[in-house]
């Protein structure tokens, strides 16, 4: 594995553990969304049919799969829970959390029976999947732009889990000098995933970077 | 071809 898939690894897997742990530490839900957080279960679910197939790439690669299709849930449940135990702020994310996911479902649905390497159910699925993960987002920042504040684990959360995957297209152009192969699906999705993610790296850069920059003696 | 799923990825 080359450092562009590493660091985009553990990006992935560092903004699942920030998430966790603010929910778990502050316990309040405040400024997440969960229709973002049900999209992921099903990236994931989708994404990772072929773990029932036990052909196993490796035992990182089963290990991280597992992890992701369960932290996913783990999350969800959280969110859930916080029904009863948050109710105004479960209330409240409800109010907040209007995206119209249907929309996103259906194109990305289409683009995955258009858009594949292979029509078939796991490989339909996987587009589904990979398509689905570049637009998974939106929900969550049309909650941030509606509410204006943020709270800035939240903020940490969404900027690690940009960043995993703007970090994986260095790596498939790696990937395509070294061994001469290169997924254009990924590569095409990642593309727009970075694009969607766009403004909101700007933002994070001029509210957090800079301010940091300019904390330091 | 070059262009192909890439089977180890997440």
């Amino acid at each position: 594995m080359n450092p562009f898939r590493i660091l985009g690894d553990l990006s992935h897997l560092a903004s699942i553990l920030v998430l966790i742990f603010n929910i778990k530490s502050t316990n309040t839900i405040e400024g997440i969304s969960i229709k973002t957080q049900v999209l992921y279960v099903l990236v994931f679910l989708t994404r990772y049919l072929d773990l029932f197939s036990f052909r196993l790439v490796s035992f990182y690669n089963t290990i991280m799969k597992l992890f992701f299709i369960s932290s996913s849930i783990y999350v969800v449940v959280l969110l859930q829970r916080s029904k009863t135990t948050q109710a105004v702020a479960y209330k409240t994310m409800l109010l907040t959390d209007t995206f119209k996911v249907q929309y996103i479902l259906l194109g990305t649905l289409i683009a995955a029976f258009v858009i594949n390497h292979k029509f078939t159910f796991v490989e339909i699925a996987w587009s589904f999947s990979v398509w689905l993960e570049s637009v998974a987002i939106l929900p969550q920042l049309f909650m941030l732009s509606k509410s204006g504040k943020s709270k800035s684990l939240t903020v940490h959360y969404i900027f690690a889990l940009g960043l995993y995957r703007t970090l994986y297209i260095p790596n498939w152009i790696w990937r395509y000098h070294t061994e001469g192969v290169i997924d254009k699906i990924a590569l095409a999705a990642g593309i727009i995933q970075t694009l969607v993610y766009s403004d909101f790296f700007y933002l994070y850069y001029k509210k957090v970077i800079k301010r940091s920059a300019l904390n330091l003696p | 071809s070059k262009n192909k799923r890439v089977h180890d990825e997440l």
